[in-house]
């Protein structure tokens, strides 16, 4: 079993516990304020009241032995930066610290972060894409040309019709590798597949063939 | 052309603008804070100090027609509640409002918005499973059963062997939609493929076969 650490019981760092904790893990949480500690110690493992600046305390709580520490300070950036230094220092393993800014977080690499997160950013540039490209739900950028796509058919044009009369590898360029429709999916769909409007793609292939069938199926 | 309204401009309602301006779209960013709407006046089309809870201010800004408004406050839910309820009475056609809690999305849906997101609450939980599963870089939960994976190979017991000696298919019940090696994507890979350490594999069936990868490749 592994065992974690997580500084800062913001709505992050509060997410990270619980969904650890939902899978059974052991979560030791900090955080410098009382209140927010007396009122999640049982939902944790263990919580303890610190000041993630105070090298002493942090060593006391033994963190170079935690297999992940999760550093959620984000407004406090000066907080989170020397927490950072602090834990890397007491030897921990494996470091995941949430950034504010691209600045903030080319300083955490520097100090010795492993992964470092963006939660406001990242949702931020999902939300802009999600509205301007009209129908991409969700995507993951495989490498800076390919893209994991799945893409919601929000037009009658493809209605009734097979993969094979729509000739659809041909005409997107795009692997379809999933067809759902209300909570049932058809993984890898066979030519006489039929599309209808509401149906959700999972296609993949070059990022411009992804935004091509977006506008197709608009 | 579609036209946007971003109201809140905090970190994600920031970010949220910064990708909208990027791909060339109009934004009108509100914020009540002066400071922070004469630091980004030149960043989006129009910034205007105001108080979303003031529904005259609202209406005088004609927040009915735009195509999406994006309700960026969190921390103040009496503001973000108040704005949503303003912003759909106006006859808005699309509100995505960002949520902290479950209790808080609940109400911004039953008032009428059209989406609603947690960025620390998502990213809690991104972090969290990829912290407990080992090699899961990322992942699309396609339903409740299926899932699409990117999932690292950290161990040498694929190496060299192609997808048809490891019975790749058989084996783990997946479907193997792509091999990333560097910056470099095989999309629809051959039979005749070969994995090795260090590869990322993109797989897309049942979310329990998705798990037992993960555990092969660890
Ligand atoms: N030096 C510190 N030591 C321990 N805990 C701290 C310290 N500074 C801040 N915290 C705690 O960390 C948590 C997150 O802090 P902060 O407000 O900086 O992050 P945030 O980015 O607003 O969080 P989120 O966006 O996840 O809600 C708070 O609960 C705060 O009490
Ligand atoms: N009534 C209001 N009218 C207009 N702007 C407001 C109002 N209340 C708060 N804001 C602005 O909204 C922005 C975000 O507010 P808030 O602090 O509630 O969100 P947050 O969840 O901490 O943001 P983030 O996590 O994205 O940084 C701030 O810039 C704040 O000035």
């Amino acid at each position: 079993k592994q065992t974690f650490a997580v500084i800062g019981l913001g709505r992050f760092g509060l997410s990270v516990c619980q969904s650890l904790i939902e899978e059974e893990q052991e979560v030791l949480a900090i955080d410098n304020d009382e209140e927010l500690v007396t009122s999640y110690k049982d939902l944790v493992t263990q919580a303890v009241i610190a000041d993630a600046q105070d090298e002493d305390a942090m060593r006391d709580l033994d963190l170079g032995n935690f297999d992940h520490v999760v550093i959620a300070l984000g407004q406090n950036i000066q907080a989170s930066v020397l927490a950072t230094l602090i834990v890397k220092e007491l030897g921990a393993k494996h470091i995941v610290a949430k950034a504010e800014t691209t600045m903030h977080g080319r300083a955490l690499e520097k100090i010795g972060a492993d992964s470092i997160v963006f939660p406001e950013r990242d949702m931020g540039q999902r939300v802009a894409h999600r509205l301007i490209s009209h129908n991409i739900l969700n995507y993951l950028a495989l490498s800076d040309t390919y893209t994991l796509a799945e893409i919601r058919v929000a037009n009658d044009k493809f209605n009734g019709k097979t993969l094979a009369e729509l000739n659809f590898h041909d005409q997107f360029g795009l692997m379809l590798v999933a067809i759902a429709r209300n909570n049932d999916v058809q993984v890898s769909p066979p030519a006489t597949a039929i599309i209808q409007e509401g149906d959700t793609l999972s296609v993949i292939g070059k990022t411009v063939d992804v935004d091509r069938l977006d506008e197709a199926t608009s």
